[in-house]
């Protein structure tokens, strides 16, 4: 474990904890893409499969339990509880045009042809671009709520401290896993845009940030 | 090298 990947998870959480305090607060899931939450817990679900079966350490074990507990929640939040006011036809992304490729991509791209392995990497090209519901909605209100872009903030700086996190251990233990970098790099590239937008628009303190 | 099989991350 290091400062970057521990500074990442944090940042993970924080995002995680932002939206689901964010929901349950305002008892509303308006400019939330409910696709995207549900393809984060569909990322955990088929990351943490090995969650029985391998024990790497207590935080590891904890923190994959919170995440998936979280992410359910939710989930549970957006389609259950405050389902009337969710905005479905705002989040209108085609969802299937990111798993078919996802899909063929970590059968055609994986460690090893194991189940594990393959729903790994499934997981991990997934997570790359399970944002791409909630940036298509916000495009599509042409405006976001202050607290979803903190939320979006730190989402995004959760995988750039991963990548620091990857050219550390790369460093300091020769710890290299390509599928991993490749798709993290991809992942916070979709971010920058909206980090350009965050810094030079919500950092002024304006309420909301509409898109150009 | 692709990659050392590690999965300690989460």
């Amino acid at each position: 474990m290091n400062v970057f990947r521990l500074a990442g998870d944090v940042s993970h959480l924080v995002a995680i904890i932002i939206l689901l305090l964010k929901i349950w607060r305002s008892r509303s899931c308006a400019g939330i893409s409910g696709k995207s939450q549900l393809l984060f817990a569909l990322v955990f679900t088929t990351r943490y499969l090995d969650l029985f079966t391998v024990y790497i350490s207590a935080y590891n074990t904890i923190m994959k339990v919170v995440f998936l507990a979280l992410s359910y929640a939710t989930v549970y939040l957006i389609y259950m509880r405050f389902r009337n006011t969710y905005d479905s036809e705002n989040d209108s992304f085609r969802v299937e045009f990111l798993l078919v490729p996802v899909i063929g991509l970590s059968f055609l791209e994986h460690y090893a042809f194991t189940p594990m392995e393959v729903l790994w990497t499934f997981s991990i090209f997934l997570e790359a671009v399970a944002i791409m519901p909630q940036l298509f909605m916000i495009t599509k209100t042409g405006e976001a709520e202050s607290i979803t872009t903190h939320y979006l903030f730190f989402l995004g700086l959760y995988r750039a401290l991963y990548i620091a996190n990857w050219v550390w251990r790369y460093h300091t233990e020769g710890f290299f896993d390509q599928i991993a970098v490749v798709s993290g790099v991809v992942q916070t590239i979709f971010y920058c845009d909206f980090f350009y937008l965050y810094v030079t628009k919500v950092v002024q303190g304006r309420s909301k940030m509409s898109l150009p | 090298r692709t990659h050392t099989q590690k999965k300690d991350e989460l």
